[in-house]
């Protein structure tokens, strides 16, 4: 199934970008 | 508004409603999609998941990382992976530098992993056409699926499974959460699209 990877792909730069957010939102003197 | 028709972008604002909008706190959520490989065998693949992560970070940070040179791995291949992603090598920021959580790996790992004719625990819900429900470090530990078995050894406690009309609904909690039929009502009305 050729959509398969492009799925993946697509969750793996969700998962990293969120994390970014969490991590600066977690370092912030002003994040949770 | 959701469609009732099965499309990528909505799988993932269905996931995240399914995790934001419950009562329980479910650390992520996995849509398995079902599809028949080379030889006509039902497969289940990675659709998409919906990482929330645990609600205690301390926590999640203290217990839940692993050895050193297993940090060390997972750092390494987020590293990669984030350069693959963005097709940057110079990535500085503290991204990567922190550490990789039990759970946050167990949700990559399951990104290259599929389930075939009826095999695991998302194969065996979708293949008997019920919700598998394992509450509990001691149930999942001595669960006959591997997968169970692997979500307990990173520090799950509550591992779901509800089959949806072309996939599987799959839920994992560091905390014990037992069975609720609301949330097995919001999937069939969330996942329930025409294929």
């Amino acid at each position: 199934n050729g959509d398969l990877p492009i799925a993946r792909a697509k969750s793996l730069q969700r998962f990293l970008e969120r994390r970014r957010e969490r991590l600066i939102s977690a370092s912030s003197p002003y994040g949770r | 508004p959701l469609t009732p028709h099965f499309n990528q972008e909505t799988l993932q604002q269905r996931l995240q409603a399914l995790i934001e909008g419950a009562r329980e706190s479910w650390t992520y959520a996995i849509f398995w999609q079902s599809s028949y490989d080379y030889s006509g065998a039902s497969v289940l693949g990675w659709g998409d998941g919906y990482y929330k992560g645990e609600e205690d970070k301390t926590k999640a940070k203290s217990k839940n990382s692993g050895s050193i040179s297993e940090q060390q791995h997972r750092k390494k291949v987020l590293r990669e992976l984030n350069s693959l992603i963005s097709g940057s090598t110079t990535i500085t920021d503290e991204q990567v530098d922190e550490e990789v959580t039990d759970t946050e790996w167990f949700f990559l790992v399951s990104m290259t992993q599929s389930f075939v004719n009826g095999g695991g625990l998302p194969g065996q819900a979708f293949f008997n056409g019920s919700p598998v429900w394992v509450a509990g470090s001691d149930r999942l530990a001595g669960s006959p699926c591997e997968r169970a078995r692997q979500g307990q050894v990173f520090g799950l406690q509550t591992l779901v499974c509800i089959p949806s009309a072309n996939g599987v609904v799959e839920l994992g909690s560091t905390e014990m959460i037992f069975q609720s039929l609301d949330l097995m009502n919001k999937v069939r009305y969330l996942f329930n699209f025409n294929s």
